[in-house]
């Protein structure tokens, strides 16, 4: 079962002697449910993960970091999660996601995603949906609301989302909230 | 057309062996 695209997965260690990029492995390509299947089957739970570790799914030619060409103008919708979080609800998560890249979820909007990252950190995980465009309202707004209600997150549960460009220098803010 | 596909269909391969 074809998948409309061809998704990209990394793996980032945390080696703080060696530069960003360095860190950053290509795993493996999938572009069929099945071997969607054989991939997630043969890797470790992200809740397994050590601390400093990012599991990453993108589109293939999209590399998973805000210099790309198309990740340099978009955002993130970001859930954060609570360390107790990580045994209970990280995996369930991180599966959910994978699952609205791959299945297209977010119908004519799901050519705005670029990818999704969990990123493993002792202060509490997160997972975030990026997507390529921060000014393209509409799309990032039906990507947050579909998003939220495929994490089954409450209604009174607020996540938000942040350009790349706020976030790398540091003057994070919430451009948009669902 | 666009391959779409919904949580269901995809968990049901889950666990499904790989084809020979």
């Amino acid at each position: 079962h074809q998948l409309q695209n061809r998704w990209a997965l990394w793996f980032f260690k945390n080696d703080s002697s060696r530069a960003w990029q360095d860190n950053l492995h290509l795993v493996t390509k999938v572009d069929t449910v099945e071997d969607f299947w054989a991939m997630y089957s043969h890797i470790q739970l992200a809740s397994k993960l050590s601390s400093g570790c990012d599991y990453a799914l993108f589109k293939d030619g999209i590399r998973p970091m805000w210099e790309d060409s198309r990740n340099k103008w978009g955002g993130r919708w970001l859930v954060s999660l609570a360390k107790h979080q990580r045994h209970s609800k990280l995996d369930r998560l991180w599966l959910e996601t994978l699952l609205c890249l791959i299945g297209e979820s977010f119908e004519d909007h799901s050519r705005e995603v670029c990818g999704a990252v969990v990123n493993i950190r002792t202060k509490g995980d997160k997972i975030s949906v990026w997507t390529q465009e921060a000014e393209n309202q509409a799309s990032v707004l039906h990507i947050g609301r579909v998003y939220k209600e495929h994490l089954g997150l409450s209604t009174k549960a607020i996540i938000g989302y942040q350009a790349h460009a706020d976030t790398a220098t540091k003057s994070i803010r919430n451009k948009f909230v669902v | 057309g666009k391959k779409q596909y919904d949580r269901e269909f995809l968990l049901d391969f889950q666990f499904m062996p790989a084809c020979i």
